[in-house]
């Protein structure tokens, strides 16, 4: 394979493996502690028992979400990002060279916890999802726009502490609809459940369009 | 003045103006969300009564926060940083040269939400405030070591939603003590007030030994 320089050859590079294993690949991406190992735990709980998925973690140092998913036995790789405060497609191409990936139908991606960079550094994904928690403001769109504005979907995690802060997730969906029209709004809650099926039919949904 | 070309000289050049201007330098650093402007708002209705207080805001784009606090009539000033995922001291340099810093007490710095990059970016701050949330999961200082293990003080802010998670602020403190034993920590919260008076105080000990 030829020498790829920058991190757009190398995620288009990753994306021909995941369209050659026909599988469908998630970047998950929040600010640290937006709920996206706990939305990862919910979600296999149920994708698990009829579909092949796999897990790469991105964290700076440590296993602590790893060993999370891989006490649901789920298959987990690890990369530690050392001081970078991001994925990029490089350090996802190692694993996605080391890992058979042809069983698969679903690889989730668990970015570094960070609004910021991670906007920039497209790993090969097909979908990027944005979770933005109800305690962190519904202004965050507005005040880390770029993220926001190249995903797919942006889900309001913790819904179930709306009643203790004060974010407006109709404000919220509406300054996401601003920045990005096609971008698709939904409100979970790890702890009552709410919002987990439109999120797994949009997966599904995302699956078959992939195949 | 001679060029400084990085970050370490530049901090020391700002430093050198906080101690000419005898005021004490606060470098407030966080995830996106977990209160810092919150607690500018809470901390500035008193500090302004008895000091002359200013603000340095640093966001991507955007003026939110510098608006909330311009409000209460406190007098901000705004870097917008673009792409970059936190402040450097030679964007505070510049702010540094424009103000007139001789009759301030206290000048907060809001770095962006990030709980990654600003660790390796001193900006001349005589003291490094990092607020957790009790929302975000006890294992920050776990996962995102960096920050932590250089810092003076850790706020653990929003503690009335403390009944709603799975926080444990002893578990939370005692992996700041690990890592950093002259951290000192606080649980706090701006909805019931709890532990404001304890920061309060402290800050107004920081400011008595920086004379
Ligand atoms: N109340 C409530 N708490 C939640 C929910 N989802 C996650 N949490 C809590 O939020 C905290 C962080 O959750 P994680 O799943 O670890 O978040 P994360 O985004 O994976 O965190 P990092 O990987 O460190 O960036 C934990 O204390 C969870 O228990 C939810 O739906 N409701
Ligand atoms: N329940 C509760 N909510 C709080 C508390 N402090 C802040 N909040 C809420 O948390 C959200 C974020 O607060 P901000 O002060 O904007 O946080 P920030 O750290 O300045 O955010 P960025 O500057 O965007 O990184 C807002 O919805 C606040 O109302 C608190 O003590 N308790
Ligand atoms: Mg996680
Ligand atoms: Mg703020
Ligand atoms: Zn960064
Ligand atoms: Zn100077």
């Amino acid at each position: 394979e030829r020498i790829l320089n920058n991190n757009e050859d190398l995620a288009a590079h990753n994306r021909e493996h995941f369209d050659a294993a026909g599988l469908l690949c998630i970047n998950l991406m929040s600010a640290p502690g937006a709920g996206k190992t706990s939305l990862l735990e919910r979600s296999l709980l149920d994708l698990s028992k009829h579909w092949q998925c796999s897990v790469i973690e991105g964290d700076m140092v440590g296993e602590l979400d790893a060993d999370r998913l891989r006490k649901l036995g789920v298959d987990v790789s690890q990369i530690s990002t050392g001081k970078s405060c991001h994925l990029d497609a490089q350090m996802v191409a190692r694993v996605v060279h080391s890992k058979a990936l042809d069983k698969l139908d679903y690889l989730f991606i668990e970015n570094v916890g960070n609004l910021v960079c991670p906007a920039d550094f497209p790993l090969g994904e097909h979908k990027r999802v944005v979770l933005l928690s109800v305690t962190e403001g519904d202004d965050k769109p507005l005040k880390y726009p770029v993220i926001f504005h190249n995903c797919d979907v942006v889900l309001f995690t913790k819904c179930d502490l709306l009643p203790y802060v004060n974010f407006s997730v109709a404000r919220a969906t509406q300054y996401v609809q601003d920045l990005n029209p096609r971008a698709q709004c939904f409100a979970v809650s790890i702890v009552t459940g709410q919002g987990i099926d439109d999120w797994l039919n949009w997966l599904s949904s995302a699956y078959l369009q992939s195949q």
